[in-house]
């Protein structure tokens, strides 16, 4: 199973439809300070089940819905999809029948989010799991965000267990 | 519980002692379940912490703490994808983990994660700002404001990163 | 006690949200003693605790925490120089503060230092690993390890320092 | 009053005589990770009366002398001078009768250390007065350590009062 694109509309700055295609090999990403490119590593974190506000740099889930510049009006609504290619099979056995699995994550201001896989809806547990299955998620030691490096180093000892855990 | 944890303890250090060797070009490093403050032997180590002795090529052994900062942010690379080597995941993202480090490191890391993307068939997505990365990338995204506080991502053209790659 | 720092306040204030505006090439800032979690409207100055809010060119004013790695450390420098300038010393010292920063913020910050050298006659040393930064330096020195774990100090000749300028 | 020379001996990776000269404007200082870059910024701070070892990445204060390498033993006495050129007058009352004062501070593993202005024996707390009359000294803000920018990002709001009570 691969990851093979992720979508997004209304979230933080990518306020227009964007689609980022996720290839093999080495993927890079550039561009100035403050354009967006951690917003998009916390865009696929979130479509896997990421279920703390304040890992998303915010004070609450809301804050990922696109809240609006000097020229263009906050959104009410923001989702992420994500598309993985299935055709070589190896995704959990609950959805290996598929070719491609698409989750899909919908939040509404004011009204909480909800999860799709290939149009079901489903609970954020089920997608957790899903990740999970395959040594991904939200919180997989492969999603280093900025800022991970310094905080191992900085970390106790005592902290640092918690990476053996996530190998266990 | 416990055996888990010794077991992955005992790859986690294998693959780690490897990977200081390749990353830094030389030297030695392992990984100890520390036994606290007064160095109790019979401690559990489900309650110990994870403690990381290291010497660069040619240098004395010590904790990770009287590394450089450069040396230190290396270091906790090579326990991350030990620990991620451990159990693959299909996906891996990087936000700015080559900040710290200089022309030679950041050239090593590369050749790691080139290799690790054909062995493990893992696919990378690489947040960057060091040209001499951007050069060794399959391919570029650039993320971009041209209207303020509104993200776009554009496929950087092969011209562009053709020009990145020379003046690396 | 309180006038003093009052006054202290007052001041780096005026000098932060100027130095802000010419970090970012635009936007405001200005910084905040903030009441503490009950919003106690008379609370001691001297317990308060030192807020920054802050609005990159085009943005939303938000507190600092909400922007990006970049954007959160030109900020950071921006208040440092603000306190610095309230009372400059003979001698500043910049080890790496540079790491986060795109290319235009380096050569924004490297403008700012220049003026800064020039007008409070203070004397820079600035550890860096960016080759624009290098290209701006008045002369460069070069610390290397030719025997493994001996530090020596060598000045870089001016041809060479000449092909940095270059390249950057 | 002007920072004019730096001069170390036996200090961490730098074991045998170096000396920097301190011109104006700005002095790049480059080289690979962990070649001792920013011991060069600690033999400063700690010249100008550095009391903590911790600030200092060690243990205790002995860790500053040289611990050997491979192939050099280690030493016993680690010695730093410090040039500040008073031709132009502004050094405090006491010192300013001098067109050169020449602070220096010596340690021999085991016995702890002493300081010397222009040959003369002085306390640590004299030494410490004098930098601190001219907004300098080992806890000035403008001596801006490695890591320190992050700090100040990840620091909470009561704790970045403390930078207000350094301008007050
Ligand atoms: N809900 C939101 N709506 C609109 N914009 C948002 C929202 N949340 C965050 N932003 C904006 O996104 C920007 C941060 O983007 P991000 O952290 O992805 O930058 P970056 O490209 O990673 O930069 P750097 O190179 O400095 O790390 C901030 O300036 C912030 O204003
Ligand atoms: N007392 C000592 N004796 C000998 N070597 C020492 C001593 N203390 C520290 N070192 C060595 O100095 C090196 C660290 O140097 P330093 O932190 O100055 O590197 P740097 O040039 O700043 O690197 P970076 O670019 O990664 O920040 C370490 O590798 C350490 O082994
Ligand atoms: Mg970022
Ligand atoms: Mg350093």
């Amino acid at each position: 199973m691969h990851f093979s694109k992720l979508r997004l509309s209304g979230f933080k700055s990518f306020v227009d439809p964007t689609e980022l295609a996720i290839q093999s090999g080495m993927t890079g990403i550039v561009g100035p300070n403050g354009c967006g490119k951690s917003n998009l590593v916390e865009a696929l974190r979130w479509v896997m089940g990421e279920t703390s506000a304040k890992r998303m740099r915010g004070g609450e889930m809301d804050d990922v819905i696109f809240g609006g510049t000097t020229t263009r009006p906050p959104r009410n609504v923001a989702e992420v999809s994500l598309h993985l290619d299935n055709s070589l099979r190896g995704a959990p056995a609950h959805y290996n029948e598929y070719d491609e699995i698409e989750v899909v994550r919908r939040i509404e201001r004011g009204e909480g989010s909800g999860y799709r896989v290939n149009g079901k809806e489903v609970r954020a547990r089920d997608v957790q799991l899903l990740f999970a299955d395959v040594a991904s998620g939200a919180h997989s030691v492969a999603m280093v965000s900025q800022g991970r490096i310094g905080a191992i180093i900085n970390a106790k000892p005592v902290e640092r267990r918690g990476l053996l855990e996530e190998a266990a | 519980g416990r055996e888990r944890l010794l077991a992955a303890f005992a790859e986690v250090n294998e693959h780690f002692t490897q990977l200081f060797t390749r990353l830094f070009g030389g030297g030695r490093a392992y990984l100890t379940l520390d036994k606290g403050e007064d160095g109790d032997e019979t401690r559990d180590p489900l309650e110990a912490g994870l403690e990381i002795m290291a010497s660069p090529p040619g240098k004395r052994l010590q904790v990770m703490s009287l590394l450089s900062g450069g040396e230190q942010a290396l270091t906790a690379l090579a326990l991350l994808f030990a620990v991620f080597l451990t159990n693959p995941a299909p996906i891996c993202v990087l936000d700015e983990v080559d900040a710290p480090l200089d022309d030679a490191n950041v050239d090593r890391f590369c050749t790691l994660v080139e290799e690790i993307a054909e062995s493990a068939e893992t696919r990378f997505l690489i947040i960057t700002h060091h040209r001499l990365t951007m050069a060794r990338m399959d391919r570029l995204f650039g993320v971009t404001m041209g209207e303020r506080g509104v993200s776009q991502l554009v496929s950087v053209d092969l011209q562009r990163a053709q020009e990145l790659r020379r003046t690396a």
